[in-house]
């Protein structure tokens, strides 16, 4: 594959991060309340998303998960309540 | 199911389309939408009214931006509609992204096939993981929209069983590593394997272990549900799909021009043949062959006709792999035969069968 320049590292950085606060809850003001200091909140949702589609769960944005989160789909989060 | 559980107390419900999208005619909308819920009563106690003013439980409307529910949209593409669990007000109701284009076809996005899920939600039910499900979050449209059994037996947990004296059942979408799974066809294409069952193909390649698991209608949506053989002729870059007595031909993902043909006039089967069980193209001797009940048949794609002296008995022609194929393809000169969950290697040059295998022994599982 063409080597990844920044600006598509950075478009895919926002695809994920939109991703990630429209459908698994991740908090978008950076204050996502953590148990553990060091966890990566971004990392655990890409984690719980990647299980929820059946992809491989690696914690980073590769391919086959971007192709999924580029899908149109459903507004109704994956993991929280909607009301 | 919906964190928290929530359910209507009444059974009886009501709904009510309070505007109109201007991509399609007020009738296929209002019909739309009333398929869409009777998809839900046929598998549930549940019944839906339509009323035509004042507040219903479930209101319906097209809206684009942020139109004051906390969740605006998000413009075209991305989110296509969302709807909020049971309970008062906002409760129940859906909302379609009116910067989409609704459709009552394959074309993007078709209104039935969205509404569909969307009411899942206004009664309960939360997303799937399955991807045969209407509940799946991501947007397919397989060309048939049904409940599977997975979707049924989410509404049924919360609302019990329908009345309908036989209890409604959905396809189940097979499962890579199910012990049990078996094929209705396999075939090569373009250095790949194709794995079909009922509406779903499965695949793997090298750099991705998962298996992928999606609807055959992705690559190839004229193609019916239910194949039940498949080929390649690697040197014209050619699949073929066979169904009863027809069979469509692919390149990619274009399904080939005067498509469906039907395997009398093509191949020079008898009339008695109904059907292909499975067929493998030999890519360095042009012979494919066909198997059909104990039966197989052998045909040159140089010449295009069969070969003399067929149709043979399986049992003569391939020793040891029984004497009926559900399904078969070429791998680096092997064939390998599926017959239920078993599956032979056996080398064409010999017809000894090397190995027995399961047959989902290429889903790393």
């Amino acid at each position: 594959f063409p080597a990844a320049t920044s600006e598509t590292q950075e478009r895919d950085v926002q695809i994920v991060q939109k991703y990630l606060e429209n459908y698994y809850n991740l908090k978008s003001d950076g204050k996502q309340v953590e148990k553990q200091r060091n966890r990566n909140p971004v990392v655990e949702k890409l984690k719980q998303m990647q299980k929820f589609f059946g992809l491989k769960v690696t914690g980073k944005p590769d391919a086959e998960t971007l192709q999924v989160m580029e899908k149109p789909r459903c507004g109704v989060p994956d993991v929280a309540q909607f009301v | 199911l919906t964190q928290g559980n929530p359910r209507w107390e009444r059974t009886n419900l009501t709904y009510r389309i309070e505007n109109y999208t201007p991509d399609m005619a007020r009738a296929d909308v209002d019909h739309a939408i009333e398929k869409a819920f009777q998809l839900w009563s046929n598998a549930s106690p549940l019944t839906f009214t339509r009323v035509f003013e004042g507040q219903a439980d479930i209101m319906i409307s097209f809206v684009r931006g942020d139109h004051r529910d906390n969740s605006p949209f998000d413009g075209p593409g991305g989110m296509l509609a969302h709807a909020f669990q049971p309970g008062p007000g906002l409760g129940g109701d859906a909302h379609f992204d009116e910067d989409e284009m609704w459709t009552n076809n394959f074309r993007n996005y078709n209104l039935y096939r969205v509404a569909a899920h969307e009411l899942g939600h206004s009664l309960g039910l939360s997303h799937s993981t399955d991807i045969g499900a209407l509940m799946y979050p991501s947007y397919i449209f397989s060309g048939d929209v049904q409940l599977s059994q997975d979707d049924i037996d989410g509404i049924q947990a919360i609302y019990g069983p329908s009345q309908n004296p036989t209890q409604p059942t959905g396809p189940q979408t097979p499962q890579a590593c199910d012990s049990k799974l078996t094929f209705d066809a396999i075939t090569t294409i373009r250095g790949e394997i194709m794995f079909l069952k009922d509406r779903f193909y499965m695949r793997t390649n090298s750099f991705y272990p998962e298996v992928e698991l999606n609807f055959i209608s992705i690559f190839w949506p004229q193609l019916p549900n239910g194949l039940q053989a498949a080929y390649e002729v690697a040197d014209r870059d050619e699949v073929r799909f066979f169904k009863g007595n027809k069979y469509w031909a692919v390149r990619g993902q274009n399904v080939l021009h005067g498509y469906p043909k039907d395997i009398y006039r093509s191949f020079g089967f008898p009339r008695n043949v109904k059907n292909i069980d499975a067929a493998v193209s030999a890519e360095d001797t042009g012979k494919t062959y066909f198997f059909v009940a104990n039966k197989c048949w052998r045909y040159d794609e140089y010449k295009r006709s069969m070969d003399a002296g067929y149709p043979k008995m399986i049992a003569e022609e391939f020793p040891g792999i029984g004497n009926k194929v559900d399904a078969v393809f070429q791998k680096d000169g092997f064939f390998y035969f599926f017959r239920g969950t078993r599956q032979y290697k056996l080398d064409p040059r010999t017809k000894r069968i090397l190995t027995l295998l399961k047959a989902n022994s290429w889903f790393n599982c």
